[in-house]
């Protein structure tokens, strides 16, 4: 699975990454 | 709980011990989010219980390009739900987790 990673200007980060089929058919 | 499409959970297991959590945020329900967004994607980020809010990461993320600003309100209201579950289970459990 890839993973992104975007930094705001405030300096949080927030790490994209693909939601995981098993979570997906969770919901 | 109002559903707003949005489902957030712990990224980590809560040890209760640090203020800072590490949350994931997905879209469950696309059609309940006013903007276009990726349904197939997780955030993960870091929430400190006391100094952030849901609404300073809501608009983060809306700046980040995540969400809509239409969504902000919801995508808000999702994290301040499950923050506030972490918070009262916290309370309900002894000393350590």
């Amino acid at each position: 699975s890839s993973l992104t990673q975007v930094v705001h200007s405030a300096g949080r980060r927030f790490i994209v990454s693909p939601v995981p089929e098993s979570r997906l058919q969770e919901s | 709980a109002e559903d707003t499409g949005l489902r957030v959970e712990l990224a980590e297991e809560d040890d209760c011990s640090n203020s800072s959590l590490a949350l994931r945020l997905w879209v469950e329900d696309p059609k309940k989010l006013k903007g276009k967004n990726k349904d197939n994607e997780a955030i993960e980020f870091s929430f400190n219980l006391e100094t952030d809010t849901p609404e300073e990461v809501a608009y983060e993320m809306v700046k980040s390009g995540f969400f809509h600003e239409s969504d902000s309100k919801a995508v808000a209201k999702s994290i301040r739900d499950r923050v506030t579950v972490i918070k009262k289970t916290r309370e309900k459990i002894p000393a350590g987790c």
